[in-house]
């Protein structure tokens, strides 16, 4: 079973058109294997994003080095998983 | 174990053998109006049921949808939720009855049954269908970019290694070929709508193109007021408008091709999740999910009822 562990969800608020350009590139790089909740469209629709453990890195420094704002909206998305196992096990009881 | 249809655990993650049965006691509970119709099978083999309502001969129909991307069960939930409620006020409550006393109803609650099957046994964030094709080391295709509507197009990717990945042709994925023909074979679809999750956001075409429909004003004032009676029942706000309009352009989607082959009132429903939970919306919020997209989808339904072509 895949597990999750270390993996982060991003939220990220582009500022301009120019960022937005900049997330659409960083969607393009298929070996960061990142997973698109919402896609760089608007300005004013944040972009949420699934990144693997072993590609934080490069993301975050890539946002970072191109001032664009990013959040983190799931800190491990392992632990999230396991607390919802753990809520559906005792309601089950 | 469910004891009847009516006490179903939607609060529960359920394999998809317990969706079936649960397809199958809504049956058993309410046969004079309730069938199950095999529309084919998923690339692993899994069936497509469909719960079709139905009152009399020779009606017109409408389709509803869900959990094409497998991984939100908030999707599957609400279509197994809206199955039950008009399975059971059918006869009892004014709206339903006259509904399903001129059309039948046809609800796929569960429109990716390989992925939703992986969710649960492999990878719980998996989207995508579980085909295979020499060449590739990557699995699976997206399948709402799988669409004869501006396939290929912007918002879907070429690369299979892509979860927006759009397959090697229109309909390749199997899954989608099976609905697709179902509304050819039936001809006389004259509602499409698709239940998505995460976003909040209510849409019609198009998605492939940034262009508005014929009917853009009509499908507007119907999205808006749809958007209003859901947002009555817990203040969710939605977001309403086109594909291109309100997220992003995105071609090979469903509501598209449905759209451009003659069916007026194609919608796609992005359910209530922020994100903040990951596709694993907690167990308290599933039914008030149901309940109030309920209250939406009723104002389509109405709309649709009311307004024959």
């Amino acid at each position: 079973e895949k597990t999750f562990i270390g993996e982060q969800v991003l939220r990220i608020k582009a500022s301009n058109g120019d960022q937005i350009v900049q997330l659409q590139d960083l969607q393009s790089l298929a070996h960061l294997q990142l997973d698109f909740w919402t896609n760089p469209s608007n300005p004013e629709i944040p972009v949420d994003v699934r990144v693997p453990f072993e590609s934080l890195q490069s993301v975050k420094i890539y946002l970072e080095s191109n001032k664009i704002d990013y959040s983190i909206m799931i800190e491990d998305l392992q632990e999230v998983i396991n607390a919802e196992k753990q809520e559906m096990i005792s309601s089950e009881r | 174990k469910e004891r009847n249809s009516g006490a179903f655990n939607y609060g529960a993650y359920h394999t998809l053998d317990n969706l079936y049965r649960a397809i199958d006691a809504i049956m058993l509970d309410y046969k004079s109006i309730v069938s199950k119709q095999l529309i084919g099978h998923s690339y692993e083999g899994r069936p497509l049921y469909v719960i079709k309502f139905s009152t009399g001969a020779n009606r017109p129909g409408i389709w509803i949808d869900a959990g094409i991307h497998s991984r939100e069960w908030v999707t599957q939930a609400t279509a197994l939720w809206t199955a039950h409620k008009l399975a059971a006020e059918y006869g009892k409550d004014a709206f339903v009855t006259s509904l399903l006393n001129n059309y039948d109803v046809f609800l796929l609650p569960v429109t990716n049954p390989d992925g939703y099957a992986f969710t649960h046994t492999t990878n719980r964030m998996w989207r995508k269908t579980r085909s295979i094709r020499s060449g590739s080391r990557c699995v699976g295709v997206d399948p709402n970019r799988n669409w004869n509507a501006g396939f290929g197009g912007p918002g879907a990717s070429s690369d299979p290694c892509s979860d927006s990945y759009f397959g090697p042709k229109a309909e390749s994925e199997v899954e989608v070929k099976a609905v697709a023909d179902f509304i050819r074979g039936h001809s006389n679809i004259k509602g499409f709508i698709s239940i998505h999750s995460y976003s909040q956001l209510l849409m019609f075409p198009y998605g492939y193109k940034c262009t508005k429909p014929a009917d853009f004003e009509e499908l507007n004032d119907v999205g808006n007021a749809a958007a209003m009676a859901l947002r009555s029942l817990y203040g969710t706000q939605y977001k309403v408008g086109t594909i291109c309009s309100t997220i992003y352009q995105a071609s090979g989607g469903s509501i598209d091709w449905t759209y451009d082959v003659g069916i007026k009132y194609s919608f796609a429903f992005e359910l209530r999740d922020t994100g903040r939970y990951g596709f694993l919306l907690p167990a308290n919020q599933i039914l008030p999910t149901a309940q109030e997209t309920w209250l939406g989808l009723k104002k389509i339904l109405e709309h649709i009822r009311d307004n024959p072509y």
